[in-house]
């Protein structure tokens, strides 16, 4: 169950709708500072609900729509070699904004997602993601919070 | 649950401790706190890079850090794969002879598990079997460019 | 109190639009929160690397924080240098063409301050006027041996 | 007012009494991970009482002392362009350990070591240490604290 494709539009940097497709194996991603190479990562962590606003540099939700476009929905959907394809859309309103995720087609809560992704091996706190600047975490957390990585996969 | 924590943990252990020894040329192990009760104590790292002395996890240095954890992740994936990971600059505490250890790993580990990796740096970046390259266009919109190397 | 402050603040602000532009070819500028009573309020800074649109401070890449710091640096040693100045891997965050400008900056600024870098890499290395090497014994002890270059 | 000499004695990897020239102009070092290099900051923030031991990676003082030697006394001496010379040394003893400070061959309590570094326009958060990992912090900081950096100089 690898990552075949991920589709972006107007999230972060992501102005314009794009395309990614990826392989099994090794892949590098690489390219000057400032350039979205780290939105990338945020792509995917917010689209399987890893992840806070916090975590994805932003104060709220809404900040993650292209800040540079007048559109009012930003959308990342994540395609897997089993055929899962798992979509997460933010729509921004007057007043407030609406946040929608989809698990095959099919509208669904973000527990039934974390439940869904837990079962193949893919869990919130899971060391499969590692941000920038945060590799030293593992070594500067508890030690029980360092015993409870164990636990969430055993 | 306590078999399977143990015996999770067991395999680990012994995967830590291979790897550990292969990317610092010195010797490590994971501690818990309570082995007979692993889930009333915390889990901690007993290592001595080329085999010092050290007193503290803290003392160790930058460098140090960053292979601990990162044998530390390998050898959980070793024993139960998760089906990607997403790496973004994990060599940037690491010197060239290290990033290329971290390199070869990645490379082995590659062939059970899917890896995306952010880097910056060239033994990194000559590793891997593909590049996407990524700018920003002139209006300042990101745009990835897939270079896709001979997929041997 | 309040001369001394904003005499001093006019010319950090004016160091830094022309640092952070000749940088990241972009614009940026240090904020007083209250211009009148600076004591009051803090001090922040309004980029925009290559004339990006920046809401928050946090969005900044990785490295254009790293930037924006040195950048800062760099504008009060301009105005008020320091004797010395000792940075431990300032250019971890950094791409081989924002390391070649820093090492070219750092290398400006050492006529008037000194300088004592850590770094792993070659762009700043290169741009030094002498290295010490630093390595481990046999015995676990720290060895550092002087490669005097030619001090032109 | 450069550093014109370093001189370490049992401090940290230094287990071997080991001096270090300095000049001035642009000076790099380096060397592989976990060889000492960033200790040697570490000595220059320890001698001009400049961080706590934690910013110094130590529990306690006296882990500052060299691990695999058996003395109880460590020290670190710098000398100045200026003929300013600095040094400080900890001594270990059964129940306690204690802290010396000399500032030109005479003794000196650590308020009079940093008055006199501020003459110098070295302050204890001064601008001129960037440590390792450090580098963001200014950003990181609140908007205050970052004015101060300004009220201290000026
Ligand atoms: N909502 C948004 N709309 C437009 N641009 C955004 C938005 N959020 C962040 N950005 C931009 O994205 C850029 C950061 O991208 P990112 O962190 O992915 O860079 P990077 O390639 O990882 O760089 P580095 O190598 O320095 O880590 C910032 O310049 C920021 O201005
Ligand atoms: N009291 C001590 N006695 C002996 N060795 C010590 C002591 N304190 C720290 N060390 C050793 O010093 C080493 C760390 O050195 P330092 O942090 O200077 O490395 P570095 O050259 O900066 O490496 P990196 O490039 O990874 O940042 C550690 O391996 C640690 O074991
Ligand atoms: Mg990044
Ligand atoms: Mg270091």
């Amino acid at each position: 169950m690898h990552i075949t494709q991920l589709e972006i539009d107007n999230f972060k940097s992501f102005g314009r709708k794009t395309k990614i497709p990826f392989l099994p194996g090794f892949t590098i991603i690489s390219g000057p500072n400032g350039s979205g190479k780290s939105n990338i990562i945020d792509c995917i962590l917010f689209a399987l609900a890893l992840s806070s606003s916090r975590h994805l540099r932003a104060e709220r939700l809404t900040d993650l729509l292209n800040l540079n476009s007048d559109r009012n929905i930003a959308e990342v959907e994540i395609t897997f070699s089993d055929g899962t394809i798992i979509k997460r859309r933010i729509k921004r309103t007057e007043n407030t904004y609406y946040n929608y995720l989809y698990l095959n087609g099919r509208s669904c809560r973000q527990g039934e997602l974390l439940d869904f992704l837990a079962g193949h091996g893919i869990v919130p706190h899971g060391y499969n993601v590692v941000m920038q600047g945060d590799i030293n975490r593992i070594i500067e957390m508890s030690d029980t919070e360092r015993r409870k990585i164990i636990d969430e996969i055993a | 649950k306590f078999e399977a924590f143990n015996e999770a943990f067991q395999e680990i252990d012994k995967n830590f401790r291979e790897i550990f020894s292969r990317l610092t040329m010195g010797t490590g192990e994971l501690k818990l706190e309570n082995p007979e009760d692993p889930f009333t104590g915390g889990l901690s790292f007993a290592v001595q890079p080329r085999d010092k002395k050290v007193h503290h996890l803290t003392a160790l240095s930058g460098g140090e850090k960053s292979l601990t954890t990162l044998a530390f992740i390998f050898s959980i994936q070793k024993a139960i794969p998760a089906p990607f990971y997403a790496f973004d600059e994990v060599d940037m505490n690491l010197d060239g002879s290290n990033v290329v250890r971290i390199a070869e790993m990645i490379r082995e580990l590659s062939h059970t598990s899917q890896f995306i990796n952010i880097s910056l740096r060239k033994p990194m970046i000559d590793a891997a079997d593909r590049i996407l390259g990524v700018t920003i266009r002139p209006d300042k919109t990101t745009l990835v460019t897939g270079v896709s190397m001979d997929d041997s």
